[in-house]
C-alpha cells in the first residue's frame, strides 16, 4: 500500500512512498534484500588557510569529511511496458536518474545525468552515489584490477606495509573500470560500471562511486588548470553534463562471478548498430 | 577505408594522463578530436563491408547497387538522424546489428524516433515485441544543446520516444530488423507506448 513494486520478472525492486529505494527481491534465487540509494558530494579542498594542498585533477581531498545529502523528498515518475520498467528520478535540479529492469535480466541498470555541477560559491564539488544494504562485510571489499581480476581490499588496511591514515575517504578510494563488488557470509552486492569511476565501501555493506567531479582549485601537482570542463554554444559556456550507466546485482554469496565476467565484456563490447533505409515491402 | 587514424588515436591515449583524466583541457578536446577522426573513419569501413554482406548478385544486365549504411555515434544524446527521419517520407527503417563477442546475445536496443505508430520485424518478417517510452525533457535538452555544441546545427525535429526493441544476435554475427510505420487499423502490430505513473500529489 505504501510501497511502489517495480519490475515484471524474477527481479523486483520496491520503493517507499517518499520515492525512495527500499528492498530488492529476485524470487528466482530467493534473494530479497535491504537496499538503499543515495548521492552525495563532497566539497573540494580550497588549499587556504592551514592547509596548502587543494582538491585538484591529480588529487582527491575532500574538505574533512562531510557528505552533504540530496533532497529529502524525490519525485518518483514509473513507466510500464512489456519489455522493461522504468524508473524516472530527479533528485535535485542537476542530478537526476533512470532505473530500468529488463524482463528477463537478473540486474538493474541505472543511467545517471550529472551536470552542470554549480561552483557559483566558489566550492568544488565531487559527485557521488552510495547503495547501501545491511550485508556485512567486514571493511572488506572487492575492485578490479583495471578491468582485470578482482582484487581483495581492506579499509584503512595494506597488505605490505602499516599504514597510517590521513585521509579516510580518499585513503580508501580505488579506480573502477569494470566494476566493485562486496559480500558476507550469505550474499554478494555486485557493481559494473560502463565507464571509469573512482569507488570505495567506506561502510560495512555500502558501495560508493564517484561519477562527476567540478573543482575550482589547482592541485600544483603538474596539470597547471582548474578540473573545470565546460561546454559551449555561441561562446556561452556552462559545466559539463555527463551520463553513464551503473549495473547493480545480488546474488547468493558465490554466484556473482559469473553475472561480473559476461556482463563486464558486454558492457566493454556493446551491440554496433548500423542504419539504412527500404521502400515499403522491397525486402532487402 | 582503413582504421589508421583509430589506431593511432588509441595509442595516444594511452598516455597516463589520458588514463587517469589529469590532462589539460585542450589535449582533452585533442585526443577526442584524434578519436573521433578514428571512429569516422572506422564507421565507413563497417559501412563498406555492411554494403558488401548485404548486396545480392545482380542477375545479368542489372547494375550492382550498394546499400548505404550510417551510423549513429551520438546515440548517447538522443541523436540519430537516420531513425528520426526515415519512417516520416514512408520508407522503412532497416537496422542492421552486430555482434563482437563470442556468444549469442538478447538485448534490448534503443533508438529515437518521431513516430508513435511503429511495427519492428525481424529478418523472417516476425513481429517483434517493442516498446515505446516518452524522451524525458532532460533528455532532450541536453540533446538540443550538445548537438549545437559538437555540431554547431539546431536539429529541426524532435524525436519524440525511444523505440525499445528485443534483439537477438549470433556470436561475432549480425542480425537485421525492421522499422516501419504501422497501420492506423493495425493495432495489434504497432509498438506499446509505455503507462506511466507518478508518485507526486496524490496520484
Amino acid at each position: 500500500n505504501k510501497t511502489i513494486q517495480v519490475g515484471q520478472g524474477s527481479l523486483k525492486l520496491l520503493y517507499s512512498a517518499e520515492g525512495k529505494l527500499a528492498r530488492y527481491i529476485n524470487s528466482r534465487n530467493m534473494v530479497t534484500a535491504v537496499a538503499e540509494q543515495s548521492y552525495s558530494y563532497y566539497t573540494g579542498n580550497d588549499g587556504t588557510d592551514k592547509d596548502p594542498q587543494a582538491s585538484g585533477a591529480y588529487v582527491f581531498r575532500p574538505n574533512g569529511t562531510v557528505v552533504i545529502k540530496s533532497e529529502e523528498k524525490v519525485s518518483l515518475t514509473v513507466m510500464r511496458g512489456p519489455l522493461l520498467d522504468e524508473v524516472h528520478q530527479q533528485i535535485n535540479p542537476w542530478v537526476s536518474q533512470i532505473t530500468r529492469l529488463y524482463k528477463g535480466k537478473e540486474h538493474a541498470e541505472v543511467e545517471f545525468t550529472i551536470g552542470p555541477i554549480p561552483v557559483d560559491d566558489g566550492i568544488g564539488k565531487e559527485i557521488t552515489t552510495q547503495l547501501t544494504t545491511a550485508m556485512k562485510t567486514n571493511k572488506t571489499f572487492y575492485t578490479d584490477s583495471n578491468g582485470r581480476d578482482f582484487i581483495k581490499r581492506i579499509r584503512d588496511f595494506r597488505t605490505d606495509w602499516d599504514l597510517q591514515v590521513n585521509q579516510p575517504i580518499a585513503g580508501n578510494y580505488y579506480p573502477i573500470n569494470l566494476g566493485i563488488y562486496v559480500q558476507d557470509s550469505t550474499t554478494e552486492l555486485s557493481v559494473l560500471v560502463d565507464r571509469a569511476v573512482g569507488g570505495s565501501s567506506l561502510v560495512d555493506g555500502q558501495v560508493e562511486l564517484m561519477l562527476h567531479r567540478r573543482l575550482t582549485h589547482d592541485d600544483i601537482r603538474g596539470v597547471g588548470e582548474i578540473l573545470n570542463e565546460t561546454v559551449c554554444v555561441s561562446e556561452k559556456c556552462e559545466g559539463l553534463t555527463i551520463q553513464g550507466k551503473f549495473y547493480v546485482r545480488i546474488d547468493p554469496v558465490g554466484e556473482g562471478s559469473k553475472w561480473r565476467r559476461t556482463a563486464g565484456q558486454e558492457i566493454s563490447a556493446p551491440l554496433l548498430l548500423a542504419f539504412t533505409e527500404q521502400e515499403g515491402n522491397d525486402w532487402m | 577505408a582503413n582504421t589508421d587514424a583509430l589506431a593511432d588515436a588509441l595509442a595516444i591515449v594511452q598516455h597516463h594522463d589520458a588514463v587517469s583524466g589529469t590532462q589539460r583541457q585542450h589535449v582533452a578536446a585533442d585526443y577526442a578530436m584524434r578519436l573521433s577522426i578514428g571512429y569516422l573513419e572506422a564507421e565507413k569501413l563497417v559501412a563498406s563491408s555492411l554494403a558488401y554482406l548485404s548486396e545480392s548478385e545482380p542477375s545479368s544486365g542489372q547494375k550492382r547497387i550498394a546499400t548505404k549504411f550510417e551510423q549513429c555515434p551520438l546515440l548517447n544524446i538522443s541523436y540519430c538522424p537516420p531513425s528520426e527521419t526515415a519512417l516520416s517520407d514512408g520508407k522503412s527503417l532497416v537496422v542492421v546489428i552486430y555482434n563482437p563477442l563470442g556468444w549469442k546475445r538478447e538485448e534490448v536496443i534503443w533508438i529515437p524516433v518521431s513516430n508513435e505508430r511503429v511495427t519492428v520485424q525481424d529478418s523472417s518478417q516476425r513481429k517483434i515485441d517493442a516498446q515505446l517510452l516518452p524522451l524525458s525533457n532532460a533528455t532532450l535538452k541536453l540533446r538540443s544543446y550538445y548537438v549545437r555544441a559538437y555540431l554547431g546545427i539546431t536539429p529541426s525535429e524532435l524525436p519524440k520516444y525511444w523505440l525499445a526493441f528485443s534483439v537477438t544476435v549470433p556470436p561475432l554475427g549480425f542480425s537485421s530488423y525492421i522499422v516501419s510505420s504501422a497501420n492506423q487499423t493495425d493495432k495489434d502490430r504497432s509498438s506499446t507506448i509505455s503507462k506511466v505513473y507518478t508518485s507526486e500529489g496524490n496520484t
